[in-house]
Protein backbone atom coordinates (compact mmCIF):
# COMPACT_ATOMS: atom_id res chain seq x y z
CA UNK A 1 0.00 0.00 0.00
CA UNK A 2 1.80 3.06 -1.10
CA UNK A 3 0.35 5.98 1.36
CA UNK A 4 1.94 3.66 4.25
CA UNK A 5 5.24 2.80 2.55
CA UNK A 6 5.92 6.11 2.12
CA UNK A 7 5.64 7.00 5.49
CA UNK A 8 7.25 4.40 6.88
CA UNK A 9 10.34 5.12 4.44
CA UNK A 10 10.34 8.70 5.52
CA UNK A 11 10.04 8.18 8.84
CA UNK A 12 12.94 4.92 9.03
CA UNK A 13 15.07 6.77 5.75
CA UNK A 14 14.80 10.46 7.07
CA UNK A 15 13.22 10.93 10.50
CA UNK A 16 15.17 8.71 12.45
CA UNK A 17 18.44 10.04 10.72
CA UNK A 18 17.51 13.87 11.73
CA UNK A 19 15.61 14.07 15.05
CA UNK A 20 17.81 11.58 17.60
CA UNK A 21 21.07 11.66 19.04
CA UNK A 22 23.16 9.01 17.45
CA UNK A 23 24.84 8.93 20.76
CA UNK A 24 28.24 9.96 18.54
CA UNK A 25 28.29 12.59 16.19
CA UNK A 26 24.82 14.07 15.70
CA UNK A 27 23.78 15.95 19.43
CA UNK A 28 20.01 15.41 18.21
CA UNK A 29 17.80 17.44 16.90
CA UNK A 30 16.66 19.78 20.10
CA UNK A 31 20.43 20.27 20.93
CA UNK A 32 21.05 21.07 17.50
CA UNK A 33 18.43 23.84 17.60
CA UNK A 34 20.14 25.07 20.56
CA UNK A 35 23.93 25.03 19.28
CA UNK A 36 21.76 27.45 16.05
CA UNK A 37 19.94 29.54 18.53
CA UNK A 38 23.23 30.35 20.65
CA UNK A 39 25.03 31.10 17.62
CA UNK A 40 22.72 32.91 16.44
CA UNK A 41 21.62 34.75 19.51
CA UNK A 42 17.90 33.83 18.61
CA UNK A 43 15.61 31.96 20.49
CA UNK A 44 12.98 29.06 19.19
CA UNK A 45 10.29 29.04 20.58
CA UNK A 46 8.93 25.82 19.98
CA UNK A 47 11.83 23.04 19.62
CA UNK A 48 10.10 20.78 17.01
CA UNK A 49 10.19 20.10 13.15
CA UNK A 50 7.81 21.38 11.90
CA UNK A 51 6.11 19.02 8.91
CA UNK A 52 4.54 20.37 6.05
CA UNK A 53 1.10 18.72 4.68
CA UNK A 54 -0.74 20.92 1.96
CA UNK A 55 -3.90 19.87 0.46
CA UNK A 56 -2.68 20.22 -3.07
CA UNK A 57 0.61 18.37 -2.34
CA UNK A 58 2.27 20.71 -4.26
CA UNK A 59 5.74 21.66 -2.19
CA UNK A 60 7.47 24.94 -3.46
CA UNK A 61 11.23 24.85 -2.93
CA UNK A 62 11.27 27.33 -0.36
CA UNK A 63 8.24 28.73 1.93
CA UNK A 64 8.25 31.98 1.25
CA UNK A 65 6.17 31.11 -2.02
CA UNK A 66 3.09 30.11 0.43
CA UNK A 67 3.12 33.77 1.94
CA UNK A 68 0.30 36.05 0.42
CA UNK A 69 1.55 38.73 -2.37
CA UNK A 70 0.56 42.32 -1.74
CA UNK A 71 -0.80 41.65 2.12
CA UNK A 72 2.00 43.41 4.09
CA UNK A 73 -0.45 42.64 6.82
CA UNK A 74 -0.15 39.14 7.24
CA UNK A 75 2.91 37.52 8.63
CA UNK A 76 5.07 36.28 6.45
CA UNK A 77 8.10 33.21 6.27
CA UNK A 78 11.43 34.17 4.49
CA UNK A 79 14.23 31.35 5.20
CA UNK A 80 17.21 31.64 7.55
CA UNK A 81 20.64 29.92 7.41
CA UNK A 82 20.19 26.28 7.54
CA UNK A 83 20.33 23.85 10.98
CA UNK A 84 24.20 22.13 11.50
CA UNK A 85 24.43 19.37 8.60
CA UNK A 86 24.28 15.69 9.94
CA UNK A 87 26.59 13.40 7.70
CA UNK A 88 26.95 9.86 7.58
CA UNK A 89 27.73 6.79 5.37
CA UNK A 90 24.13 5.65 4.03
CA UNK A 91 24.01 2.60 1.99
CA UNK A 92 27.08 3.30 -0.25
CA UNK A 93 27.21 6.56 -0.59
CA UNK A 94 30.04 8.43 1.31
CA UNK A 95 29.39 11.09 3.90
CA UNK A 96 25.21 11.89 2.67
CA UNK A 97 24.24 15.08 4.22
CA UNK A 98 20.72 15.57 6.07
CA UNK A 99 19.83 19.50 6.38
CA UNK A 100 16.99 20.88 8.55
CA UNK A 101 16.28 24.59 7.27
CA UNK A 102 15.50 27.77 9.86
CA UNK A 103 12.74 30.22 8.95
CA UNK A 104 11.80 33.25 10.86
CA UNK A 105 8.13 34.83 10.74
CA UNK A 106 7.85 38.13 10.32
CA UNK A 107 4.71 39.92 11.73
CA UNK A 108 3.99 43.92 11.58
CA UNK A 109 4.78 45.18 14.86
CA UNK A 110 5.97 42.82 16.83
CA UNK A 111 9.61 40.63 16.93
CA UNK A 112 9.79 37.81 14.36
CA UNK A 113 9.03 34.02 15.68
CA UNK A 114 11.96 31.24 14.63
CA UNK A 115 11.13 28.18 13.76
CA UNK A 116 12.52 25.07 11.61
CA UNK A 117 9.58 23.67 9.12
CA UNK A 118 9.96 21.60 5.80
CA UNK A 119 7.45 20.22 3.59
CA UNK A 120 6.85 16.49 3.20
CA UNK A 121 8.96 15.48 1.18
CA UNK A 122 7.38 12.35 -0.20
CA UNK A 123 4.38 14.36 -0.99
CA UNK A 124 6.36 16.62 -2.83
CA UNK A 125 7.82 13.50 -4.91
CA UNK A 126 4.46 11.85 -5.51
CA UNK A 127 2.62 15.13 -6.89
CA UNK A 128 5.86 15.26 -9.27
CA UNK A 129 5.17 11.54 -10.13
CA UNK A 130 1.87 12.19 -10.88
CA UNK A 131 2.34 14.97 -13.03
CA UNK A 132 4.59 12.24 -15.69
CA UNK A 133 1.86 9.63 -16.30
CA UNK A 134 3.61 8.60 -19.69
CA UNK A 135 6.78 8.21 -17.66
CA UNK A 136 4.92 6.73 -13.87
CA UNK A 137 1.91 4.40 -16.24
CA UNK A 138 1.54 2.18 -13.01
CA UNK A 139 0.70 4.96 -10.83
CA UNK A 140 -1.55 7.04 -12.93
CA UNK A 141 -4.64 5.13 -11.90
CA UNK A 142 -4.10 5.28 -7.87
CA UNK A 143 -6.36 6.95 -5.93
CA UNK A 144 -4.62 10.09 -4.73
CA UNK A 145 -6.53 10.70 -1.47
CA UNK A 146 -6.43 7.90 -0.28
CA UNK A 147 -2.65 7.41 -0.69
CA UNK A 148 -2.16 11.34 0.96
CA UNK A 149 -4.67 9.96 3.91
CA UNK A 150 -2.50 6.38 4.85
CA UNK A 151 0.25 8.42 4.34
CA UNK A 152 -0.73 11.25 6.81
CA UNK A 153 -2.56 8.75 9.42
CA UNK A 154 0.19 6.05 9.25
CA UNK A 155 3.18 8.81 9.43
CA UNK A 156 1.40 10.45 12.24
CA UNK A 157 0.73 6.85 14.60
CA UNK A 158 4.28 5.94 13.57
CA UNK A 159 5.40 9.33 15.53
CA UNK A 160 3.10 8.48 18.14
CA UNK A 161 4.95 5.29 18.99
CA UNK A 162 8.73 6.43 18.62
CA UNK A 163 9.55 8.01 22.27
CA UNK A 164 12.54 9.63 20.73
CA UNK A 165 10.16 11.66 17.87
CA UNK A 166 7.06 12.09 19.21
CA UNK A 167 7.43 15.55 21.08
CA UNK A 168 10.11 16.86 18.91
CA UNK A 169 7.85 16.53 15.11
CA UNK A 170 4.76 18.34 14.47
CA UNK A 171 2.20 17.74 11.54
CA UNK A 172 1.12 21.19 9.75
CA UNK A 173 -1.98 20.75 7.31
CA UNK A 174 -2.12 23.44 5.12
CA UNK A 175 -4.75 24.13 3.05
CA UNK A 176 -3.27 25.89 0.27
CA UNK A 177 -5.88 26.21 -2.16
CA UNK A 178 -7.79 28.42 0.22
CA UNK A 179 -7.34 31.78 -0.58
CA UNK A 180 -7.98 32.61 2.65
CA UNK A 181 -5.21 30.60 4.57
CA UNK A 182 -2.12 31.57 5.26
CA UNK A 183 0.65 29.49 5.92
CA UNK A 184 3.03 31.75 8.41
CA UNK A 185 -0.39 32.68 10.54
CA UNK A 186 -1.26 29.19 10.82
CA UNK A 187 2.14 27.86 12.34
CA UNK A 188 2.18 30.93 14.62
CA UNK A 189 -1.00 29.78 15.93
CA UNK A 190 0.71 26.50 16.75
CA UNK A 191 3.88 27.47 18.24
CA UNK A 192 1.26 29.77 20.37
CA UNK A 193 -0.80 26.34 21.18
CA UNK A 194 2.46 24.75 22.22
CA UNK A 195 4.49 27.15 24.10
CA UNK B 1 1.41 -1.41 -5.01
CA UNK B 2 4.79 -1.04 -2.86
CA UNK B 3 7.70 -1.74 -4.76
CA UNK B 4 6.10 0.76 -7.86
CA UNK B 5 5.62 3.76 -5.58
CA UNK B 6 9.31 2.92 -4.33
CA UNK B 7 10.58 2.64 -7.82
CA UNK B 8 8.90 5.97 -9.03
CA UNK B 9 9.54 7.88 -6.04
CA UNK B 10 13.44 7.31 -6.09
CA UNK B 11 13.31 7.78 -9.94
CA UNK B 12 11.71 11.32 -9.54
CA UNK B 13 12.84 12.02 -6.32
CA UNK B 14 16.54 11.24 -6.84
CA UNK B 15 17.89 10.28 -9.95
CA UNK B 16 16.00 12.54 -11.91
CA UNK B 17 18.13 15.11 -9.33
CA UNK B 18 21.80 13.57 -10.06
CA UNK B 19 21.98 12.52 -13.35
CA UNK B 20 20.62 14.95 -16.20
CA UNK B 21 21.91 18.37 -16.03
CA UNK B 22 19.58 20.88 -14.63
CA UNK B 23 20.20 23.19 -17.50
CA UNK B 24 21.94 25.93 -14.46
CA UNK B 25 23.91 25.38 -12.10
CA UNK B 26 24.17 21.44 -12.06
CA UNK B 27 26.05 20.08 -15.19
CA UNK B 28 24.84 16.35 -15.42
CA UNK B 29 26.39 13.37 -14.09
CA UNK B 30 28.60 12.54 -16.91
CA UNK B 31 30.41 16.21 -16.93
CA UNK B 32 30.47 15.81 -13.77
CA UNK B 33 32.44 12.58 -13.36
CA UNK B 34 34.64 14.39 -16.11
CA UNK B 35 35.28 17.18 -13.57
CA UNK B 36 36.19 14.95 -11.34
CA UNK B 37 38.16 12.59 -13.53
CA UNK B 38 40.26 15.94 -14.41
CA UNK B 39 40.58 17.05 -11.35
CA UNK B 40 41.75 13.96 -9.37
CA UNK B 41 43.84 13.03 -12.83
CA UNK B 42 42.17 9.35 -12.64
CA UNK B 43 40.03 8.03 -15.82
CA UNK B 44 36.79 6.47 -15.41
CA UNK B 45 36.61 3.89 -18.07
CA UNK B 46 32.59 3.66 -17.76
CA UNK B 47 30.38 6.77 -16.79
CA UNK B 48 27.33 5.63 -15.61
CA UNK B 49 25.82 5.61 -11.66
CA UNK B 50 25.93 1.44 -10.95
CA UNK B 51 23.09 0.75 -8.51
CA UNK B 52 23.86 -2.13 -6.37
CA UNK B 53 20.78 -4.36 -5.90
CA UNK B 54 21.51 -6.86 -2.69
CA UNK B 55 19.78 -9.91 -2.90
CA UNK B 56 19.34 -9.70 1.35
CA UNK B 57 18.71 -5.90 0.87
CA UNK B 58 20.99 -5.68 3.02
CA UNK B 59 23.14 -2.54 2.44
CA UNK B 60 26.15 -1.16 4.19
CA UNK B 61 27.41 2.17 4.72
CA UNK B 62 30.40 1.49 2.87
CA UNK B 63 30.73 -0.86 0.28
CA UNK B 64 34.20 -2.05 1.57
CA UNK B 65 31.77 -4.02 3.59
CA UNK B 66 31.16 -6.49 0.61
CA UNK B 67 34.41 -7.15 0.36
CA UNK B 68 35.68 -11.02 1.20
CA UNK B 69 37.64 -10.66 4.06
CA UNK B 70 41.44 -12.46 3.85
CA UNK B 71 41.34 -12.98 0.35
CA UNK B 72 43.91 -10.40 -0.71
CA UNK B 73 44.14 -12.00 -4.27
CA UNK B 74 40.34 -11.14 -4.94
CA UNK B 75 39.73 -7.70 -6.32
CA UNK B 76 38.63 -4.87 -3.56
CA UNK B 77 36.58 -1.69 -3.15
CA UNK B 78 37.89 1.32 -1.53
CA UNK B 79 36.38 4.47 -1.48
CA UNK B 80 37.76 7.91 -3.18
CA UNK B 81 36.40 10.95 -2.60
CA UNK B 82 32.64 11.98 -3.82
CA UNK B 83 31.78 13.54 -6.67
CA UNK B 84 30.24 17.19 -6.37
CA UNK B 85 27.57 17.39 -4.91
CA UNK B 86 24.64 19.07 -6.46
CA UNK B 87 22.75 21.46 -4.02
CA UNK B 88 18.96 22.90 -4.82
CA UNK B 89 16.24 23.94 -2.48
CA UNK B 90 13.35 21.32 -2.65
CA UNK B 91 9.87 20.86 -0.37
CA UNK B 92 10.99 23.68 1.69
CA UNK B 93 14.47 22.57 2.93
CA UNK B 94 17.09 25.24 1.92
CA UNK B 95 20.07 23.75 0.02
CA UNK B 96 19.38 20.23 0.17
CA UNK B 97 22.35 18.15 -0.97
CA UNK B 98 22.38 14.90 -3.25
CA UNK B 99 25.92 13.33 -3.73
CA UNK B 100 27.47 10.28 -5.55
CA UNK B 101 30.28 8.27 -4.43
CA UNK B 102 33.74 7.70 -6.36
CA UNK B 103 35.48 4.24 -5.65
CA UNK B 104 38.34 2.40 -6.83
CA UNK B 105 38.27 -1.02 -7.58
CA UNK B 106 41.85 -2.71 -6.61
CA UNK B 107 43.42 -5.84 -8.27
CA UNK B 108 46.84 -7.64 -8.12
CA UNK B 109 49.08 -7.03 -10.68
CA UNK B 110 46.74 -4.59 -12.48
CA UNK B 111 46.01 -0.75 -12.10
CA UNK B 112 42.94 -0.06 -9.90
CA UNK B 113 39.52 0.80 -11.81
CA UNK B 114 37.66 3.88 -10.77
CA UNK B 115 33.82 3.70 -10.97
CA UNK B 116 30.84 6.02 -9.64
CA UNK B 117 28.29 3.02 -7.45
CA UNK B 118 26.11 2.63 -4.87
CA UNK B 119 23.19 0.60 -3.42
CA UNK B 120 19.46 1.40 -3.81
CA UNK B 121 18.34 3.76 -1.13
CA UNK B 122 14.87 2.40 -0.90
CA UNK B 123 15.79 -1.40 0.05
CA UNK B 124 17.81 -0.12 2.64
CA UNK B 125 15.42 2.00 3.66
CA UNK B 126 12.81 -1.24 3.48
CA UNK B 127 15.35 -3.30 4.80
CA UNK B 128 15.10 -1.20 8.04
CA UNK B 129 11.54 -0.93 8.11
CA UNK B 130 11.39 -4.71 8.02
CA UNK B 131 13.83 -5.04 10.98
CA UNK B 132 11.23 -2.74 13.37
CA UNK B 133 7.59 -4.60 12.74
CA UNK B 134 6.30 -3.63 16.36
CA UNK B 135 6.39 0.30 14.89
CA UNK B 136 5.69 -0.33 11.47
CA UNK B 137 3.02 -3.06 12.00
CA UNK B 138 1.33 -2.47 7.88
CA UNK B 139 4.01 -3.55 6.58
CA UNK B 140 5.49 -6.86 9.07
CA UNK B 141 2.93 -8.94 6.17
CA UNK B 142 4.11 -7.44 3.04
CA UNK B 143 5.38 -10.42 0.25
CA UNK B 144 8.69 -9.01 0.45
CA UNK B 145 10.28 -10.99 -2.80
CA UNK B 146 7.22 -9.35 -4.77
CA UNK B 147 7.87 -6.29 -3.51
CA UNK B 148 11.74 -6.11 -4.36
CA UNK B 149 10.95 -7.54 -7.53
CA UNK B 150 8.18 -4.93 -8.52
CA UNK B 151 10.64 -2.45 -7.09
CA UNK B 152 13.23 -3.30 -9.49
CA UNK B 153 11.07 -4.27 -12.88
CA UNK B 154 9.51 -1.06 -12.74
CA UNK B 155 13.02 0.76 -11.96
CA UNK B 156 14.44 -1.01 -14.88
CA UNK B 157 11.41 0.07 -17.22
CA UNK B 158 11.62 3.89 -15.91
CA UNK B 159 15.21 4.17 -16.69
CA UNK B 160 14.72 2.46 -20.09
CA UNK B 161 11.95 4.89 -20.93
CA UNK B 162 13.77 8.14 -20.04
CA UNK B 163 16.54 9.24 -22.86
CA UNK B 164 18.58 11.63 -20.32
CA UNK B 165 19.03 8.53 -17.57
CA UNK B 166 19.32 5.59 -19.99
CA UNK B 167 22.75 5.00 -20.79
CA UNK B 168 24.15 6.74 -17.42
CA UNK B 169 22.13 4.49 -15.02
CA UNK B 170 23.62 0.82 -14.78
CA UNK B 171 21.21 -1.90 -12.28
CA UNK B 172 23.90 -4.59 -10.80
CA UNK B 173 22.19 -7.51 -9.42
CA UNK B 174 24.70 -8.98 -5.80
CA UNK B 175 23.84 -12.23 -4.45
CA UNK B 176 25.20 -10.84 -1.54
CA UNK B 177 24.60 -14.35 0.45
CA UNK B 178 26.39 -16.62 -1.93
CA UNK B 179 30.16 -16.23 -0.36
CA UNK B 180 31.50 -16.99 -3.66
CA UNK B 181 30.27 -13.73 -5.27
CA UNK B 182 32.38 -10.92 -5.09
CA UNK B 183 31.05 -7.50 -5.85
CA UNK B 184 34.37 -6.04 -6.98
CA UNK B 185 34.83 -9.02 -9.55
CA UNK B 186 31.25 -8.36 -10.90
CA UNK B 187 31.31 -4.52 -11.79
CA UNK B 188 34.88 -5.08 -13.05
CA UNK B 189 33.01 -7.70 -15.22
CA UNK B 190 30.54 -5.22 -16.02
CA UNK B 191 32.68 -2.15 -16.51
CA UNK B 192 34.78 -4.62 -19.33
CA UNK B 193 31.42 -5.21 -21.04
CA UNK B 194 30.40 -1.69 -21.54
CA UNK B 195 33.56 -0.02 -22.03
N1 LIG C 1 21.32 7.66 -2.43
C1 LIG C 1 20.44 8.66 -2.19
N2 LIG C 1 20.93 9.89 -1.91
C2 LIG C 1 20.10 10.95 -1.68
O1 LIG C 1 20.57 12.05 -1.44
C3 LIG C 1 18.67 10.72 -1.76
N3 LIG C 1 17.58 11.52 -1.58
C4 LIG C 1 16.51 10.74 -1.78
N4 LIG C 1 16.88 9.47 -2.05
C5 LIG C 1 16.00 8.36 -2.30
O2 LIG C 1 15.13 8.68 -3.39
C6 LIG C 1 13.76 8.34 -3.08
C7 LIG C 1 12.88 9.55 -3.14
O3 LIG C 1 13.32 10.53 -2.23
P1 LIG C 1 12.31 11.52 -1.49
O4 LIG C 1 13.07 12.77 -1.27
O5 LIG C 1 11.01 11.63 -2.22
O6 LIG C 1 11.94 10.74 -0.12
C8 LIG C 1 12.79 10.84 0.96
C9 LIG C 1 12.52 12.14 1.66
O7 LIG C 1 11.13 12.35 1.81
C10 LIG C 1 13.13 11.92 2.99
N5 LIG C 1 14.51 12.35 2.95
C11 LIG C 1 15.60 11.59 2.77
N6 LIG C 1 16.70 12.35 2.81
C12 LIG C 1 16.29 13.63 2.97
C13 LIG C 1 16.94 14.90 3.09
N7 LIG C 1 18.28 15.03 3.02
N8 LIG C 1 16.19 16.01 3.27
C14 LIG C 1 14.85 15.91 3.33
N9 LIG C 1 14.16 14.75 3.23
C15 LIG C 1 14.88 13.63 3.06
O8 LIG C 1 13.04 10.52 3.27
C16 LIG C 1 12.50 9.84 2.12
C17 LIG C 1 13.16 8.49 1.95
O9 LIG C 1 14.55 8.64 1.74
P2 LIG C 1 15.53 7.42 1.35
O10 LIG C 1 15.04 6.15 1.92
O11 LIG C 1 16.89 7.84 1.73
O12 LIG C 1 15.52 7.23 -0.22
C18 LIG C 1 15.06 8.18 -1.11
C19 LIG C 1 13.77 7.69 -1.73
O13 LIG C 1 13.80 6.30 -1.93
C20 LIG C 1 18.22 9.42 -2.05
N10 LIG C 1 19.08 8.38 -2.25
Amino acid sequence: NYGVGMACSYFEGYLVHVIPSDGAKFVGFEENMDKYAAKQGIVFPVKRLFIIISKSMYCPPDLKHFNKANREDLPYLEACQSLEEIEKDVAGVKNRTYRNSAYKIYRSGKPPVYLSAECATPLHTLHRVLQKTALYEDLAKVNVPEVVSDFCRTLASVIAKSPECRDKCELVYYDDTDPKANLASILLNKIRDLE
